[in-house]
């Protein structure tokens, strides 16, 4: 009497549907054929970690595909090493999800000015959110206002001097220079203006 | 025709999609338009609208050359679905409803696709839909909706999110493999996806925990199902190897999970599956130490964690039914009436079939024996924080007694079943485990057997043994149980008939 | 006798000592080895 059963937009699929909720009341006791066929298939159809993998409906087309040789892997590299856990790397981040990721370590080989070309340049996707976490990393913070860059140089002061240590500020500069200036005397540290990654 | 005008649509959302980034605003006028000129304002028209996407992205998925992008119209659908939920809003129908509408539109295409004898059905596409809509999902929701500008409405969405997931998790319940066979291996990678399972893990209040149970006594169910001690066919071995990683991950991540629905996974683990049972019983908190348990000087009782009550998330009283009254009036004034209608309702018409070691079927009520043994636990457990720990760690408590009479009146096979139930306490160090290891020591040293005492020691040797035999992991209680059996100055092992007849055993005890 | 796990639990990721315990499920390729030959793009957050 329901009205679905009426629908003819449901029909025949609720009959198949009506048929499997027989095996589930009354599961077959050994595996009959059809099943055993029908598991078989599922077996060869497995789906795999590409099948898993995050859709991507629109590509920016950041750099043309350039043509590389047919020898190139076309899956993302693998760096399958199980290095031990370096001391130095006590970042709390070094914990995180992305630390034993290929694409989080090859990011960590990456020098400043890669980092800040993927960043400035993959707006939204996965690889600047990999660059600003090794960024962020390395003592780098995001600026939300003027999104840029910036890094606090901490120079120990040789003794004797009334100051121990020395601040001194840098940016990159990615709209001009695209380099790491020097900040102006009046730079002000403001910290809720700075992204919290 | 309409349905013509529908698959037009739903072409030029994909078309658009390939077009723009998903956040243009020209995908949120599409949306806009799709609501005011109709295509989805009616369920009816829901109804349709769905269909027709759904059988365009398998028809293209089928249709198209494997190299090439298969699911792009599966993921623009899947997109589609987020938008509708995130963008429109809902008065006459809830977005649950409207979720569960699209979604059994989707099932019984699906059904049919599946069930249709003869046919090349391939579950990928229908993987590929759930699998990008709950990554699609996971990009909207993340940071509780950061990307939604008006606050009440990114309220509404945190607050629906919890179902979201939960109605996915009610549609892979009914898509479960025994149900569904030909989409059995997609259906356990959906339950192990990495934007579902952790999620369903880590869902504020549990609220993800039951269903995330009831999926994982699915594929357990299946595998018990068509497992026999003869034969295993590959298919179901491969769905075993997939079982046992994904347990592996989940021991690792959320080892809480598994402490606290052992009783209900074990209820559908098949024994035969002793690894797999180690692995679920060998879960222990995080950040928890154990205390070497081969260690000679280690007194369980003096193990500080013991004197904790592990939380048993689903309470087996509710598997009691009728029993429940018996057992609570026996365990405050114990009666030898009530005990015998304990032990007599321990049998079940006619066998079960439930794979063992040495054993294809039972002729007791394993779920009920399990549900007694741990109810009594749980019992003693709160007694002694009640009144005194010698109150249960007595062999003339109610508690002990129950037990033991389940064994003395018991036959050969409720004997087993009894201590097997024992057996899966003995766990990480806590107030189960340490009751149950007092419980099963002086069942061990008992003279109450009468000529049942060889009976009841083998059973015990034979459940501990069989448990430190298979490769690890092993339950800290069940070392320590059996090494104190071992170690027992007042019964030598290797004295007991059952071990020196069989050479084998004897040389494993010995070596132990 | 179930099998050693060493080799199962070195495909997940999972490192035994227990401190480096690291959460395997959110980067969970797929349920088996054979089926695992890429890597998955895993959960993340860009602020606006």
């Amino acid at each position: 009497e329901y009205s679905a059963f009426q629908n003819p937009l449901f029909r025949p699929g609720l009959d198949y549907w009506l048929e499997t909720k027989r095996t589930l009341l009354q599961p077959h006791d050994t595996m009959p054929a059809e099943m055993a066929a029908q598991l078989e298939s599922s077996l060869l159809n497995c789906p795999d970690s590409l099948d898993a993998d995050t859709p991507k409906l629109y590509q920016t087309p950041l750099s043309l595909p350039h043509p590389t040789s047919i020898f190139f892997p076309n899956e993302t590299i693998r760096l399958v090493s199980n290095d031990p856990v370096d001391p130095a790397k006590n970042h709390q981040k070094h914990n995180d999800i992305y630390s034993r990721t290929s694409m989080g370590r090859i990011m960590s080989k990456f020098d400043l000015d890669t980092l800040f070309f993927i960043f400035y340049h993959y707006q939204g996707t996965y690889e600047q959110f990999l660059a600003a976490r090794e960024l962020t990393i390395r003592g780098w913070q995001f600026n939300k206002l003027n999104r840029c860059w910036f890094y606090k140089e901490v120079e120990k002061l040789p003794p004797g001097m009334e100051q121990t240590e020395e601040v001194s500020w840098r940016y990159f500069d990615y709209q001009k220079s695209w380099l790491a200036r020097r900040c102006g005397a009046d730079f002000i540290y403001r910290e809720e203006e700075f992204e919290r990654i | 025709t309409s349905q013509e005008k529908m698959f037009l649509v739903f072409t030029e959302w994909v078309k658009l999609l390939q077009r723009v980034p998903d956040d243009d605003i020209k995908v949120t006028v599409f949306i806009r338009q799709m609501m005011d000129k109709g295509v989805v304002n009616s369920t009816e028209n829901v109804i349709q609208f769905t269909k027709a996407a759904i059988e365009l992205s398998v028809g293209s998925f089928k249709e198209s050359d494997p190299t090439s992008e298969v699911f792009i119209a599966a993921d623009a659908f899947s997109k589609l679905i987020v938008k509708l939920l995130v963008l429109q809003t809902f008065t006459d129908v809830s977005r649950s409803e409207y979720l569960r509408l699209m979604l059994s539109v989707i099932t019984m295409v699906f059904s049919e696709d599946q069930g249709m004898v003869g046919n090349s059905f391939n579950e990928r596409p229908y993987f590929r839909l759930i699998s990008s809509l709950l990554c699609q999902w996971e990009e909207a929701s993340a940071h509780s909706f950061m990307k939604i500008q008006d606050q009440q409405y990114r309220n509404e969405l945190v607050e629906f999110s919890p179902d979201f997931y939960n109605i996915i998790a009610s549609f892979l319940h009914a898509f479960q493999p025994i149900a569904y066979p030909g989409f059995s291996f997609a259906w356990i990678t959906l339950l192990s996806h990495r934007m579902f399972l952790p999620k369903m893990l880590r869902l504020p209040g549990k609220a993800g925990w039951s269903k995330l149970v009831l999926l994982f006594t699915d594929l357990l169910k299946f595998m018990a199902q068509y497992t026999k001690r003869s034969d295993v066919p590959d298919a179901v071995s491969v769905v075993y190897k997939g079982a046992l990683r994904v347990f592996l991950a989940v021991a690792n991540d959320a080892p809480g999970f598994l402490v606290e629905n052992h009783y209900e996974l074990l209820n559908n683990l098949p024994p035969v599956y002793m690894q797999l049972r180690n692995v679920i019983l060998s879960a222990i908190p995080k950040n928890m130490v154990l205390p070497n348990p081969y260690d000679a000087e280690l007194r369980i009782g003096d193990v500080e964690s013991c004197q904790h009550v592990p939380n048993v998330y689903y309470d087996p009283v509710r598997d009691l039914k009728n029993l429940k009254k018996p057992v609570d009036n026996y365990l405050r004034i114990p009666s030898a009436s009530l005990s015998r209608v304990v032990s007599t309702s321990l049998f079940k018409p006619g066998s079960q079939k439930d794979t063992g070691i040495g054993y294809d079927n039972v002729s007791v009520d394993t779920k009920l024996i399990n549900a007694i043994v741990l109810h009594v636990g749980i019992e003693a457990a709160l007694e002694k924080d009640k009144t005194t720990a010698t109150a249960i760690f007595n062999t003339k408590s109610s508690y002990y007694t129950l037990l033991a009479s389940m064994l003395h009146d018991g036959n050969t096979e409720v004997r087993f079943h009894v201590v097997q139930a024992i057996a899966n306490q003995l766990r990480y160090p806590n107030a189960h485990t340490h009751w149950f290891n007092y419980v099963l020591n002086n069942f061990f040293l008992s003279e109450d057997w009468g000529n049942n005492t060889a009976e009841i020691q083998e059973i015990i040797v034979r459940t501990l043994l069989e448990r430190v035999v298979t490769n690890k992991p092993h339950c800290w209680g069940i070392v320590v149980t059996f090494t104190e059996l071992l170690r027992s100055s007042e019964c030598s092992i290797m004295t007991l008939p059952f071990v020196k007849t069989v050479p084998e055993i004897e040389h494993i005890i010995k070596h132990l | 006798l179930g099998i050693d796990l060493t080799p199962v639990l070195h495909s997940l990721g999972i490192s035994s000592d227990a401190n480096g315990r690291q959460r395997v499920l959110d980067t969970f390729p797929s349920p088996w080895v054979e089926t695992s030959r890429s890597e998955v793009e895993p959960r993340f957050f860009i602020p606006e």
